[in-house]
């Protein structure tokens, strides 16, 4: 997962 | 991804799923509010635009698609299958919940990470998200008794957004620069309005009784 892209979030 | 998230996407698929099996397995949507399946649609639509153009892994493009469907098609139930729709009980489903949109799209105008069209559909979808559940808080409250299935529904979602406040207390404090604060807020709102829910959700359970929000 690439972390710190700004919405990684669901 | 951290266990807290993990765990949060898990259960708010599982609300999903209870919702599914609800509908499915007793052909009837009854206790279920229409209107908070429509928000919660409004909500993945306008969360995930991006679905297309920022892959971020294949676990998140393949669960924005698992939640963009199955809100749409739990709609879709609710709105045209003739069995189902029979249990729909619009009088008492009565929210004005295009109140909530447009009060989340309001907000989302001027509370936004950046004025860009994605920014502020994805605020939108957040501020949204943390109202969507009021239809159906009313509505359990006016139906009376709830059945088990639509209990662990409203539960099961309730925790997702709970598990997900752990998942930004822990990477705040294991990620330098992690701030999410419309997410954090909304989300802390959002749980918040499920207190009274998970009190009597307990009740229920511990007194081993049907689960009865007061009127």
């Amino acid at each position: 997962i690439v972390e710190g892209k700004y919405h990684d979030e669901l | 991804m951290n266990i807290f998230r993990l765990a949060g996407d898990m259960t708010h698929l599982l609300s999903i799923l209870v919702l599914l099996l609800k509908i499915y397995a007793t052909k009837s949507c009854s206790g279920v509010s229409r209107k908070t399946q429509e928000l919660y649609a409004i909500v993945f639509l306008a969360r995930y635009l991006d679905l297309f153009t920022d892959f971020i892994s294949v676990y998140n493009t393949f669960m924005k698609i698992v939640f963009i469907a199955s809100s749409l098609a739990i709609v879709w139930c609710i709105r045209v299958h003739p069995m189902v729709k029979r249990s729909y009980d619009k009088d008492l489903d009565t929210f004005r919940h295009y109140l909530l949109v447009a009060a989340s799209f309001l907000l989302a105008l001027f509370l936004h990470e950046k004025f860009t069209f994605l920014e502020i559909f994805w605020a939108f979808s957040i501020y949204l998200e943390a109202v969507a559940i009021l239809p159906q808080l009313v509505l359990l409250q006016r139906s009376g008794n709830v059945d088990n299935l639509t209990g662990q529904y409203v539960f099961f979602l309730g925790a997702y957004r709970g598990l997900y406040i752990l998942n930004w207390i822990y990477r705040y404090l294991t990620e330098p620069r992690f701030t999410r604060w419309i997410a954090c807020v909304s989300g802390v709102v959002q749980t918040a309005l499920y207190a009274d829910f998970f009190y009597y959700y307990f009740i229920s359970w511990k007194n081993n009784s049907k689960l009865k929000l007061p009127a």
